[in-house]
């Protein structure tokens, strides 16, 4: 996947880390330390459409000229940056019975992001 | 709602500027959070627990990982460890009352309940232990005993009860009590309930009741 850096246009996964202390949370979430709320931003021209944001292989580099190269009305139109893959966040916290929960919330963390 | 340029629904110019935004993705993350966890706002802690006490808890429960469940499901699944509180008591029994939050009223369904305590007893000593699972049916004043254990203890340690279903019901309910009968005054004197890192506690796992039950065939 790709991380955005400076000021890249194209689709790229933004790295932002919740710090449970800096919001103050850090008293009934015992772990973790935060929270990385990663997100997509960034365009998706023609010749990337389609692309799953991990290093294209020559087959795909070639696909992507003769679709850069056709006439644009024909491919699809809207190509999106949206995750392509995700991973779940373990959260051990206590509840307002000061019972101790933990549980994995499932595809709450962005991990690459690519063009739909 | 970010303003968006272009087709996509969820993309943001490449130009996007963190600090800029920081406020709203901080109260983003807050409510996703809390969202996922099925909460309207963040728990005010009533009873603060002991660090030591959390510790020894996840030890325990790491030492005895519950069974993985048959079916892979999908649905969100919670461990709720609650720490007794100590209700009627005199010497012949001991009450343990366990609160559980909302959570585990309605859409949720509580697959396992462990109860978990410590006995320091003197060298080549057996005690008998009997343990009652107790619920307060609707329109009763008392509670009604639904089922009985009787552990044989011999030496110092940890002891770990899997609870049957009326436990699993009662959890669901939002509350458990259970009743310590020690067969003898020295099991009685045995039972440690008041010290920080040996407070007994029951562990449940519950999952979160799907919209709909799909299952596959």
């Amino acid at each position: 996947g790709i991380n955005c850096q400076g000021l890249s246009r194209m689709c790229c996964r933004q790295e932002f880390f919740v710090d449970f202390r800096e919001i103050g949370w850090h008293d009934w979430i015992i772990q973790p330390e935060g929270y990385a709320m990663n997100f997509c931003t960034g365009q998706c021209p023609l010749h990337v459409a389609g692309m799953p944001g991990i290093s294209a292989s020559f087959h795909t580099a070639v696909l992507n000229l003769l679709k850069a190269n056709t006439d644009a009305g024909t491919a699809g139109r809207g190509s999106c940056c949206v995750p392509t893959s995700r991973r779940p966040l373990s959260l051990l916290y206590y509840d307002r019975d000061s019972n101790i929960v933990k549980t994995d919330i499932p595809d709450m963390v962005v991990e690459t992001c690519g063009c739909s | 709602n970010l303003e968006t340029d272009g087709p996509c629904p969820a993309c943001w110019g490449a130009t996007f500027d963190l600090e800029s935004h920081r406020e709203l993705l901080l109260d983003l993350a807050k409510k996703s959070i809390l969202d996922k966890l099925h909460l309207s706002q963040r728990p005010t802690l009533s009873r603060p627990v002991s660090r030591e006490a959390l510790k020894t808890a996840l030890r325990r429960l790491r030492g005895t990982r519950a069974e993985t469940l048959l079916e892979h499901d999908q649905r969100q699944e919670y461990e709720i460890i609650s720490f007794a509180d100590t209700g009627l008591s005199n010497i012949n029994q001991t009450r343990l009352e366990f609160h559980f939050s909302d959570r585990t009223t309605g859409g949720v369904e509580v697959l396992q309940t462990r109860f978990m305590f410590f006995m320091q007893l003197p060298p080549n000593t057996t005690q008998t232990m009997n343990i009652r699972v107790l619920v307060l049916r609707p329109y009763d004043t008392n509670l009604t005993l639904t089922s009985q254990y009787t552990l044989q203890v011999d030496a110092s340690g940890w002891y770990q009860l899997l609870l049957g279903p009326e436990a699993q019901a009662a959890c669901s309910q939002g509350h458990l009590t259970l009743e310590l009968v020690p067969e003898s005054q020295l099991a009685h004197s045995s039972l440690i309930l008041d010290r920080f890192s040996h407070r007994p506690f029951v562990a449940a796992q519950v999952r979160v009741e799907g919209k709909h039950r799909v299952r596959r065939r």
